[in-house]
């Protein structure tokens, strides 16, 4: 789930697409 | 008066941060009854993963962000998504709440482990900006603010970061003067309370690291 992933791949990921797709 | 642009840009930034929220059946969560450390603590990592998303989403709205290098956009949101996220957090303790809703929340994160000297800074700065009376678009520029701060780690490109800064600085001036027109000191205590969440940012690294060892 998210809230494994560090706090900059989840900022890297939800500048890229829309989180939540 | 506002300029159209900076109408334009107010609203632009007011209508981003309400849209872009906390799912609400997670802030429901936060006020169940059922209480544990270990479920506290899941919560709120959670909570703070949410938050995370929902600052990147409102962020991309702030007008010029998007423009701003790559590497720059990412230092800065990792430099202030605590910064933000104590804020936007304040707004939830300072509104007014059904008389038992804020209890729970309150009881909720003295219970999952955080020792007091970290809760005691939080509640603080809870309180005071609780004195503020501050209105959404208070929050939403102040959020705007913290986040184009030019002084971030890693951030290359400052002078561009302040152009975007200086102007929702001038807007949340400006608001001010219109807004409360008998407190002058109004605008001046606001960005006093951004010294104040940026001892909060240093505390949330040491909190996170006793968290987890304990």
């Amino acid at each position: 789930p998210a809230s494994n992933l560090g706090l900059e791949d989840i900022i890297r990921k939800a500048l890229m697409g829309n989180f939540e797709d | 008066e506002f300029s159209q642009d900076q109408l334009t840009l107010l609203n632009y930034i007011l209508d981003a941060y309400n849209k872009h929220r906390i799912p609400q059946d997670m802030a429901k969560q936060l006020l169940q009854e059922k209480f544990s450390e270990e479920e506290n603590f899941l919560l709120l990592t959670e909570m703070a993963t949410s938050h995370v998303q929902v600052l990147v989403e409102f962020t991309k709205n702030i007008p010029g962000f998007q423009a701003l290098d790559h590497e720059d956009q990412i230092a800065l949101l990792k430099g202030s998504a605590v910064e933000a996220m104590f804020l936007r957090s304040a707004q939830v303790f300072t509104r007014k709440r059904p008389h038992g809703h804020t209890d729970v929340l309150e009881d909720r994160i003295r219970k999952s482990g955080i020792s007091e000297e970290y809760i005691t800074p939080m509640f603080n700065f809870y309180k005071s900006i609780g004195e503020l009376q501050m209105m959404q678009e208070e929050h939403a520029l102040l959020t705007a603010i913290t986040i184009l701060s030019p002084d971030r780690a890693y951030v290359r490109d400052q002078a561009a970061v302040e152009r975007l800064q200086e102007a929702v600085l001038e807007v949340l001036r400006k608001f001010c003067r219109l807004r409360h027109p008998r407190e002058p000191q109004h605008f001046a205590r606001l960005l006093g309370r951004l010294t104040e969440l940026r001892t909060l940012n240093h505390h949330h690294a040491e909190m996170l690291l006793s968290w987890r060892t304990s």
